[in-house]
């Protein structure tokens, strides 16, 4: 059954994890810049370690 | 939010306080991760409006996508200001959207050892953000809570409900009076949601027989891949997401174009939807400077993110939910009919097969119309604590497809009266008595 498997075009490049996250993203017409938020702790004013679990703001 | 265009049927003065608030909370169990969140009072502000969470899928899509183009008080124009949105899930409740995992959205660590891989991980991460939110909110403590999301958030949505009510049985902290939870076109049960895809597929035309018997051979080894994965395997879970998801490619090979999402319609290239509109809009800096997300940077969607939770795809995460229905929390499951990729079938097939008290009744129960505007807007069958919708003309984004109906299913069934003739949104006071 893993020659039919293997015979069958559904196990084309599309169906592997990355590239589908890919095409998920681009068929919703979306260009993010980063894959992740991940950031440098140094450079961002945002991540000091002090103050209040959560900082929330009224925006109008 | 700058330039919101005044409605006349709401607050005429674009700046009058809404009651809209954003927010970053830094989690606890984490290196260095904050979560974006934003939180819509409700519009009536009427002193017992629940409070609903919303949860989108990707797995890693920013919630801001259900926010403007499905659910939120607002949509995106094309010149970039925001109109009020008529059917927006805040006329009936509180809103909070999350960006989560971390690392999606607005959400963001300074390590990637942050990046979720699992349910534990994203529910304790929901679980913790809950509570500060209520520390910081604490007349809303007691109102009626529901968590609500759609497609991978049908995996985020259970262990999340679970996780709430192991903390209310265990006193852990401020208690979540969680009434229900509703799951959207979901993946909750793989292993009978894979199968579902060549029935659902030759039903709607889009396969033939031979196409159909062909890839009913492959579910046996998918059936078998999901048992090796069980509910916490980790390499056997990304063998079996690549063995079964030749049932989904097949049907997609087979059907050129189609748009998943939506077989009504056809993808325009790699094009199935156009959301970069709010990519622009978070992108302004009036309105990053509005949100105080200072120099993070917006991520509609994460591959990384997506990647990190494969290893989660093929688990089930229906077991946890019989506990929650006999416990009195509700279910209510609801399914566009025309979305291939979390189709009505496969749905209908876990919640008709979950063994729980009322399992029998349920499937004995029959199938009533759920009526919006006098037109029938979808069919529903429910009982006890448990309600299954198949919304009529709609894709994978129900809010987006049918937002009157989709408004109307939440009213309802937060009234628990979705069993009943379902009333229209609009007729309130003595319209509604005269259908009550």
């Amino acid at each position: 059954s893993s020659s039919f498997l293997l015979n069958d075009r559904s196990f084309e490049i599309s169906s592997l994890p990355s590239s589908r996250a890919g095409n998920l993203i681009r068929e919703l017409n979306l260009f993010p810049k980063l894959d992740a938020n991940v950031i440098d702790g140094d450079d961002s004013t945002l991540t000091a370690a002090e103050g209040p679990s959560i900082v929330e703001r009224n925006f109008r | 939010f700058p330039n919101i265009l005044a409605d006349a049927g709401d607050s005429g003065d674009a700046v009058q306080d809404l009651g809209h608030h954003a927010g970053y909370y830094k989690l606890p169990k984490s290196q260095g991760a904050r979560m974006f969140y934003f939180f819509f009072e409700s519009r009536k502000k009427k002193e017992d409006d629940p409070i609903v969470i919303w949860l989108t899928g990707g797995p890693g899509c920013s919630s801001e996508l259900a926010m403007f183009y499905e659910n939120g008080p607002f949509t995106i124009t094309k010149n970039m200001s925001l109109a009020w949105n008529e059917y927006g899930w805040d006329q009936a409740s509180n809103l909070l959207y999350v960006d989560q995992p971390v690392g999606t959205g607005f959400s963001y660590t300074t390590d990637k050892s942050d990046i979720r891989h699992d349910e534990t991980g994203v529910s304790d991460d929901l679980y913790d953000f809950l509570q500060a939110f209520f520390a910081e909110h604490p007349n809303l403590a007691k109102r009626d809570f529901y968590i609500t999301g759609e497609s991978y958030a049908g995996h985020y949505i259970p262990a999340f409900a679970a996780r709430v009510h192991r903390g209310n049985k265990a006193n852990e902290g401020v208690h979540v009076n969680l009434k229900g939870f509703a799951i959207g076109n979901g993946l909750t049960d793989p292993a009978i949601q894979y199968p579902a895809y060549p029935d659902y597929a030759l039903e709607m035309g889009l396969i033939t027989k031979a196409e159909h018997d062909r890839l009913e051979k492959i579910v046996p080894l998918c059936e078998l891949s999901i048992k090796l994965c069980g509910t916490d395997g980790t390499v056997s879970c990304l063998a079996s997401y690549l063995v079964c998801n030749t049932l989904f490619s097949g049907v997609i090979n087979h059907a050129r174009g189609v748009n998943y999402y939506d077989i009504r319609k056809k993808c325009e290239g790699s094009l199935c939807y156009d959301f970069s509109n709010m990519e622009k809009f978070l992108n302004l800096n009036s309105v990053r400077k509005s949100l105080g997300v200072g120099d993070i940077e917006f991520v509609s969607c994460s591959t990384s993110v997506y990647s990190a939770m494969l290893q989660d795809w093929m688990r089930n995460l229906e077991i946890g939910i019989p506990a929650l229905l006999e416990d009195g929390i509700n279910m209510l499951v609801y399914a566009g009919e025309y979305d291939l990729i979390c189709n009505w079938l496969g749905n209908s097939r876990w919640v008709n097969a979950m063994e729980w008290s009322g399992k029998e009744s349920f499937k004995a129960a029959k199938e009533v119309p759920f009526v919006v505007d006098g037109k029938e807007a979808g069919s529903l069958k429910s009982f006890g604590q448990l309600s299954f919708l198949k919304v009529k003309d709609a894709g994978h984004m129900v809010p987006m497809d049918q937002p009157k109906a989709a408004l109307n299913m939440l009213k309802s069934w937060m009234k628990n009266s979705l069993r009943e003739v379902p009333v229209d949104v609009s007729a309130e006071g003595e319209e509604l008595v005269a259908q009550m």
